[in-house]
Parts: structure tokens; sequence; C-alpha cells
């Protein structure tokens, strides 16, 4: 899955996600991407996040909603994503996912649960201040 | 003198040390995107570094990864089905106007992000499914094809061949972690606490 989030030089947000879903799915099946709130989401009067992992654990928690009201009340964008995190580490503990997050002035961060196999996240940035497009790590919580 | 001296260059260098941090911490236009796809975060930004609009960034950007079938999690020809099939999940959200288009369990069309995009642009909907947003994608004008490949072909065999492991089916006869279905429910249920460990990985997530 690959989850977006694009801020413009006026604070205009857009977000959105793409997907083919969970291998050997029962045939029906959708997961968070397509959802809003729960894949991505977007407000351009406080930021953008998205989500990435085991879409029917995480779509039950509106991931990407609920980090955008995060920001919406000053949380910076790594905090945001973390307390995400958290929320659904409380009930799924062992659920694989991570989530990023920009905010309105161009701030960003990402955060991730940590399990076996899984204690780093990669992602993509892109800003005036680097030369180019930037893979970036955050260490998972 | 000197004290005051060294108090006043520590207390400039902390001002300047903190604009520079502040400026490092923040400056737009930015674009993020999950995973390490950088073809796709390219895409996004020479759109906006021609003055696409933040929504267009947005849809190449994700459509370049389903062009690229990134790490086979977006895109045709991967992560195929139970019955073999690869079908896409797209979303795209507009976060002046909080309109938003999406697709899920669209079959048979690549540009699961254009066909996104569409309903946004053409309908008063937000979610169309399955095969009904396939015929409103070839209305767009999208082509309808298949999504299979030589190589969500063998991994749905390989599949097969692992008595159908992992799947996704619970408290059903034949036991779903041992057999290959078709699955039923039992005549009495026994039910079992659902699996704490995901079966999800880097190369299979949503």
């Amino acid at each position: 899955t690959i989850g977006m989030v694009v801020i413009g030089e006026s604070g205009t947000t857009a977000s959105g996600t793409s997907t083919n879903g969970a291998a050997h799915k029962i045939p029906g099946r959708v997961g968070d991407s397509p959802i809003a709130g729960a894949g991505s989401y977007a407000d351009s009067t406080a930021g953008g996040a998205a989500a990435t992992g085991d879409g029917d654990i995480m779509m039950r928690f509106l991931p990407s909603y609920q980090a955008v009201e995060y920001m919406r009340t000053g949380t910076d964008p790594t905090v945001a994503c973390q307390k995400v995190i958290s929320r659904i580490q409380k009930y799924a503990p062992k659920f694989f996912g991570a989530v990023i997050c920009a905010n309105t002035t161009g701030s960003y961060g990402a955060a991730c649960n940590k399990i076996p196999g899984f204690t780093q996240f990669h992602f993509m940035v892109s800003s005036p201040l680097l030369s180019q497009p930037t893979e970036q790590v955050v260490d998972c919580i | 003198g000197r004290r005051r001296r060294r108090r006043m260059v520590a207390l400039l260098l902390l001002v300047v040390l903190q604009v520079a941090g502040a400026a490092s911490a923040a400056a737009l236009p930015v674009a993020i995107n999950t995973w390490a796809f950088r073809k796709a975060a390219e895409t996004a930004w020479r759109v906006l570094q021609l003055g696409g609009s933040e929504l267009d960034a947005v849809e190449k950007g994700c459509g370049q990864c389903e062009i690229d079938q990134c790490d086979g999690s977006v895109g045709y020809g991967g992560s195929p089905d139970e019955s073999g099939e690869t079908t896409l999940d797209a979303m795209i959200m507009n976060g002046n106007t909080m309109e938003v288009g999406a697709v899920a369990d669209l079959r048979h069309v690549k540009n699961a992000i254009g066909v996104a995009r569409k309903v946004m642009e053409y309908t008063k909907h937000t979610l169309l499914v399955g095969e009904s947003a396939s015929l409103f994608a070839v209305r767009m004008g999208f082509p309808y094809e298949d999504l299979t490949t030589q190589k969500s072909l063998s991994m749905y065999s390989r599949w097969l061949n692992q008595s159908c492991q992992p799947n996704y089916w619970k408290n059903v006869v034949p036991d779903s972690s041992k057999s290959c279905g078709p699955y039923k429910r039992p005549q009495k249920v026994t039910y079992k606490e659902e699996q704490t460990i995901s079966q999800r990985s880097v190369h299979n997530h949503d």
C-alpha cells in the first residue's frame, strides 16, 4: 500500500492511498485504504495523515482521522502519530501498522508499532529543505 | 566585560540555532508517503514543482506506484485473493472541500487512484465498489483489463499447495488452519480467541 499526504504552500492539504490489499483475502474483503479517516485523511485547517499495515485492525480505530484531530489541537505530527499507534496498541498489542502525519506548517513525522520483524518504518519526504525526495526512518514504539 | 560579551554571544548563538531548528523542522510545500517508494515520491514532487495541484500530486504519485507495482502491495499482479484475483482499493481526499472519491474491490482496472479521482469529480458519491466500480471506470474511459500476472498466479498456486495457508477464516469446518475450503459454519460453534499475531508483513499490507 502507498499512502500519501501533500501540503501546498498555502496549507492546502490532499491525501490518498492505493493498494491491492491483503494477499489471500476472502473475496470481497476491503481494508482501511479506501475509507476516509482510516487509510488517510486530509483537512487543510489542520494537516493530513495516512496509515499502512493490517487494515482489518487499523480501520476500526480511524487512525488517520485521529492523528489529524490531534494535530488540530496543536500536537506535533510525530507525537500525533505516536498517540494513534499507542491507542491501537492497547487493544491489539501485536498489530502490524504505521502512520505518517504532516501539519499545515510543514512539520511531519511518523510512528509504527514494534513487533518481531518490524522494528523500523521507512517513509519518503519531499520538501524545499531537502535537495531531493529523501527516505527517512523511525524506530517503532 | 568579557563575561558579558560571552553571554551575549551565547545568547545570539542560541537564537540562531532555534531559528535554524524551526526552519529545518517545517517548510512548505511538503509531500510525504508511506514506505520507501522513491519513484512515487519523485513523481508527486515533480507534479508540484511543475505547478500541479496537491490533488494532482497525490493522484500521480500513488498512480506511479500502481504502474511500478510497488513492493507487490500496490497495483495489478499482487496480493491475489482466495480465488486468485487481484482487486484494488484506492481513495483521494481534498482537504479544502472535504470531498472524497474512493473505489474498493475494484476489478479489471489498473489505475485505481485515477478512478477514485473520477468518483470525486464526476459523482456526488464517496465510494464505489466491486464490478460496478469497474463499469463506472470504463464509462470514465479507463481500460478494462486482466490484473493477473505470472507472479500473482504463482503466489496463488503456492498458497493452494500450502493447504491455503495463511488464510482469514475462523471457527469454520473444515479447520481453516489446516485445510482449504469451501468452509461452512460448524453445527456447534466453539469460538477460538482471535489470533493475536498479525499475518501481515512488509510485503503484505494495506
